[in-house]
């Protein structure tokens, strides 16, 4: 069970949408 | 696919910007200008070979998929895209990622967070936008919550955020929010770009201008 205390906006940067690190992959 | 870019040095794609005036608006030098060329011009080929970025190619550059749907990834691209015609030009693809170098002043990464997140460009960060982001971060991910919880986690976040408690989160706010949570812009800064010479050397036999400090 997730913890009430969870950030949302922390839950959302983790959108693989918001990884531009993989721009650079080759 | 052929080759569009290293062996003909003066053909430039639409909406090139000389090297100079960009890494002079920017956190970058010349030489990494000219780097990002080449990752530009590999991106801006992929799909349809016109120099320009289109969402399926920024897509298929984020998930190996041209075809899949993120909402955070159409908001990167709107952003990027500040012509707003529907591509992203070289200039727009350099001013762009020059927020997430990592010299970037930190008021233009929580600025343009801030940009990202206030889906409907109303000047706030709404609550019904947190709860459509959640949902849209859950479908892509393999994290199931219940209704109950997902609300209770965006009332606890408005919460913290919304000080003023007018129910929406302005600039100011989302400043203060950032400064308590800092892993909150982490991923606005990539550390590849302290590095891009070195992911695309090609550029350097044929760099036509010298770096200057």
């Amino acid at each position: 069970v997730a913890p009430v205390t969870m950030n949302a906006f922390e839950l959302i940067s983790k959108s693989q949408g918001l990884n531009l690190s993989s721009l650079f992959e080759k | 696919m052929g080759c569009f870019c290293s062996t003909s040095k003066n053909v430039k794609t639409p909406g090139y910007e000389d090297p100079t005036i960009l890494a002079s608006e920017t956190p970058f030098t010349v030489s990494e200008v000219e780097a990002l060329y080449e990752l530009f011009l590999k991106l801006s080929n992929s799909i349809i070979e016109d120099g320009l970025i289109h969402k399926e190619e920024f897509q298929l550059a984020l998930f190996r998929n041209e075809n899949e749907k993120n909402l955070f990834a159409d908001r990167i691209f709107d952003l990027f895209d500040v012509k707003r015609n529907g591509v992203i030009e070289f200039g727009e693809f350099v001013r762009s990622l020059g927020v997430f170098h990592p010299n970037a002043a930190l008021e233009d990464k929580i600025a343009f967070a801030f940009r990202l997140y206030d889906l409907r460009q109303t000047g706030y960060i709404e609550r019904e936008e947190l709860k459509e982001m959640v949902l849209a971060l859950l479908h892509e991910s393999d994290l199931v919550l219940s209704d109950d919880m997902i609300e209770a986690i965006v009332d606890k976040t408005f919460k913290d955020a919304d000080t003023k408690d007018d129910g929406r989160i302005d600039q100011d706010e989302w400043k203060a929010f950032v400064s308590q949570h800092p892993s909150l812009i982490k991923n606005m800064t990539l550390p590849y770009l302290k590095d891009i010479t070195l992911a695309f050397p090609s550029f350097i036999a044929r760099t036509e201008v010298e770096d200057s400090e």
